[in-house]
């Protein structure tokens, strides 16, 4: 799978994005 | 002589670079397995990242930067134990915004840095000089919107059919 990266800073969403991509299957480094 | 600074106020991208060190970022992004990642330093990387990792692809949240601002600002300075009421400082905190501790930054400021990151980083993927191929590897999303989490799914990995059971984020 080609990394997919999340830009915003701190407090933009952060843990959002990497649970959801965790819940996809995606290794995710936070 | 590091961190946001006036006019500008962008994050130290080339310092953060030089400081984790060019050479383990590039074999860590070459070789470590990486599917997706999120949170400092990684946001602060994007060109490096772009350029090493050519099937690397990008999300942002463009969030309205006072609203942005005053909530870090909150967390950061809020009588937890992690922020521990503003006194907990981080090299990353001084090199993005100009101060190791967000107790010593303003909402103001943070807001100043908050939108030349941004504009950092729609610049170099949807700017007038971005190619085709570096425009599609940037989803501008917003993560309230009723069917976020599909679009995202459908961004990292494809038309996968699982995507059809997510909607929100």
């Amino acid at each position: 799978v080609p990394p997919i990266i999340y830009l915003g800073l701190q407090k933009t969403a952060t843990s959002a994005f990497a649970n959801f991509t965790s819940l996809l299957g995606l290794v995710t480094v936070h | 002589t590091a961190g946001a600074r006036p006019p500008y106020w962008r994050p130290d991208y080339r310092r953060i670079l030089q400081e984790l060190g060019e050479e383990r970022m590039h074999s860590l992004l070459m070789h470590a397995g990486l599917q997706a990642a999120a949170d400092e330093a990684w946001p602060l990387m994007f060109e490096f990242i772009a350029k090493t990792r050519s099937d690397a692809r990008f999300v942002i949240w463009l969030r309205d930067a006072n609203d942005w601002a005053r909530s870090a600002w909150n967390f950061f300075t809020a009588p937890n134990t992690w922020s521990r009421g503003g006194a907990y400082a981080n090299r990353f905190f001084l090199l993005s915004y100009g101060s190791c501790r967000i107790a010593d930054s303003n909402p103001k400021t943070l807001a100043k840095v908050y939108r030349a990151h941004t504009k950092a980083v729609l610049e170099y993927f949807h700017g007038p000089t971005a190619s085709a191929a570096l425009r599609n590897r940037l989803l501008v999303l917003d993560f309230t919107e009723q069917l976020a989490g599909r679009k995202l799914c459908q961004f990292a990995l494809g038309n996968h059919a699982d995507c059809s059971k997510h909607t929100a984020l």
